[in-house]
């Protein structure tokens, strides 16, 4: 509304200079915070080291590429149009490791997913990233472990025997893995790495070494349920 | 489409950005570095009805008369957004994982009569 007058659409008066600018900063807010579909603003993350962030960063880049070129059209710059017009929200989620029990040989590594993401979106690819500096010659043997429903303990989904050929970066698709997380209250994956005898630990030093493993899932927010009327 | 300037009284873009660090969410929003939550304000007179929607033509001349004229029993039409585009963020969720998403129309480029 012009100063001083009336909004012509809803009758309000036009706000003071301040209240107008404070009004459009709480609408900011809560637009943003629903269409990330969070009840708040995350409190007090826990930022990880840059050199790991930029490091996944360009994973996730090359990895995006790679989908585009081998599924022309699953990935798009954008969201995508869903039906009748209504725009599918996508979404990349880099999840880094939290290492958990380990031995000389084998580490559990977990990877949390945040249950707003994982509710509301169709997981359409995730894959974990591993680095190894000083591979050997025999295979590693990852596996990916489920929560039993029934305890604390943890049965084997999956079990995979990774050659490793040179040092760098391997990777391993974990799709299933993380759409079975669906569902869970604290949406987790574990994953148990054990290397043969010769090999070096199976985790970089420190937790800010630029190459501690992580997850990159790409979502897509699921189509909301219409219901029909006949 | 009009960006809006300090006396405009007709339909244009005003410009609002909104700085994450001003709002303390720069702790969470790691790329941009603020929003901006442009909006559509200002008059739609009869004759400005579906501008910039129609081209400049010899029928729009001829709309515009016969909006004019029966300008007395007709309403206005409304200023609104006439061009959009997506808010890239890059941020933290809840369990510090780093989350990149495109939120849809969320960027008003320009603004129009209906």
């Amino acid at each position: 509304a012009a100063k001083g007058s009336w909004c012509p659409g809803c009758g309000v008066a036009a706000l003071a200079p301040g209240a107008q600018r404070d009004a459009l900063l709480a609408l900011a807010k809560q637009s943003i915070l629903a269409k990330l579909r969070l009840p708040a603003r995350p409190d007090s993350p826990q930022p990880q080291n840059r050199g790991a962030l930029l490091t996944a960063l360009r994973r996730m880049r090359e990895q995006r590429s790679e989908t585009a070129a081998t599924f022309p059209g699953m990935l798009r710059d954008g969201p995508v149009p869903g039906r009748a017009g209504m725009e599918l929200q996508e979404y990349e989620i880099l999840s880094f490791a939290e290492s958990g029990s380990s031995t000389p040989r084998s580490v559990h590594l977990h990877f949390r997913f945040s249950q707003e993401v994982i509710g509301s979106t169709e997981i359409l690819q995730a894959t974990l990233y591993l680095f190894w500096a000083a591979p050997g010659a025999q295979p590693v043997t990852v596996r990916l472990l489920q929560p039993h429903p029934a305890g604390p303990n943890a049965t084997v989904a999956s079990e995979t025997r990774l050659e490793v050929q040179r040092p760098g970066w391997s990777t391993l698709d974990v799709g299933a893995a993380v759409r079975s997380l669906f569902g869970h209250e604290t949406p987790r994956l574990t994953v148990e790495l054990e290397v043969p005898q010769d090999w070096g630990s199976p985790l970089p030093s420190n937790h800010s070494d630029s190459h501690w493993p992580f997850v990159v899932a790409q979502a897509r927010a699921r189509k909301p349920h219409r219901l029909h009327r006949r | 489409g009009v960006d809006c300037g300090a006396d405009s009284r007709m339909c244009c873009r005003q410009e609002f950005f909104v700085d994450f660090k001003e709002i303390g969410w720069e702790d969470w929003i790691i790329q941009p570095e603020g929003y901006h939550m442009n909006y559509c304000s200002g008059l739609c007179p009869l004759h400005m009805a579906g501008i910039p929607g129609l081209a400049a033509s010899f029928h729009t001349a001829v709309l515009n008369r016969i909006k004019a004229a029966s300008a007395a029993a007709a309403v206005d039409s409304c200023c609104v957004p006439t061009q959009r585009r997506p808010l890239s963020l890059l941020y933290y969720d809840r369990d510090s994982n780093i989350v990149k998403t495109d939120i849809p129309d969320m960027i008003v480029d320009s603004c129009g009569c209906t």
